[in-house]
């Protein structure tokens, strides 16, 4: 563990704290992507089948746990609770143009084929493009509320802190992870346009508009 | 031939 991992840990851990707490007190998940919380659910839940398997910390396990329970907790929340305030109209990614590809690269390029393997490598390639649902949402009706542009930050930051972990790791563990790596500078380089408009609107406090 | 990476991250 170093400085870059836990921290990327807490801004992910943030994320997902700071979504399931504005749809609790707003009792609305308006502007929320449905379909990009399925596609996390999906990711937690193909990565952390190796908590049956392997164990590595209790830190490890209890975050693991932590993100399955939110996720679910999650979809519950816009599915069936607050399902009256879902915007369906404006969450119309279809996933399969992203559940395919990553299920068949998934095939192609993978350390090992073993099951959990093949699920982790699926999981990794699924995570780097979950957002685009939820981008394609902010994008169609060009505007966030600024409680989900500080979540979409978070959620970006995290991975981006994760690409200094194995830089980190490399030199000081020789550790290094290619399809991790790859996958995780594909991810952060789609929060790219989404930073940009947050450092310049949202951190001097105006809205999060799209430009027109 | 790539060793399996450790899974020790999230």
């Amino acid at each position: 563990m170093n400085i870059f991992r836990l921290l990327g840990d807490i801004c992910h851990l943030v994320a997902i704290i700071v979504l399931l707490l504005k749809i609790w007190k707003t009792r609305s998940c308006a502007g929320i992507s449905g379909k990009s919380q399925i596609l996390f659910a999906l990711v937690y839940t193909t990565r952390y089948v190796d908590l049956f398997f392997t164990y590595v910390s209790l830190y490890n396990s209890v975050m693991k746990v932590i993100f399955l329970a939110s996720s679910y907790a999650t979809l519950y929340l816009i599915y069936v609770k607050f399902k009256a305030t879902y915007d369906f109209n404006h969450d119309t990614f279809r996933i399969e143009f992203l559940l395919i590809p990553c299920v068949i690269l998934s095939l192609l390029i993978t350390h090992d084929y073993s099951p959990v393997e093949l699920l982790w490598t699926f999981s990794i390639y699924l995570e780097a493009v979950a957002i685009l649902p939820q981008l394609f949402m902010v994008s169609k009706t060009g505007e966030a509320e600024t409680i989900t542009s500080h979540y979409l930050f978070a959620l970006g930051a995290y991975r981006a802190l994760y690409i200094v972990n194995w830089i980190y790791r490399y030199y000081t563990e020789s550790f290094i992870d290619g399809i991790a790596v790859v996958a995780g500078i594909i991810q952060t380089i789609l929060y790219a346009d989404f930073f940009y408009l947050y450092i310049t609107k949202v951190l001097k406090g105006k809205d999060f508009k799209l430009p027109a | 031939h790539e060793n399996k990476a450790p899974k020790d991250e999230l």
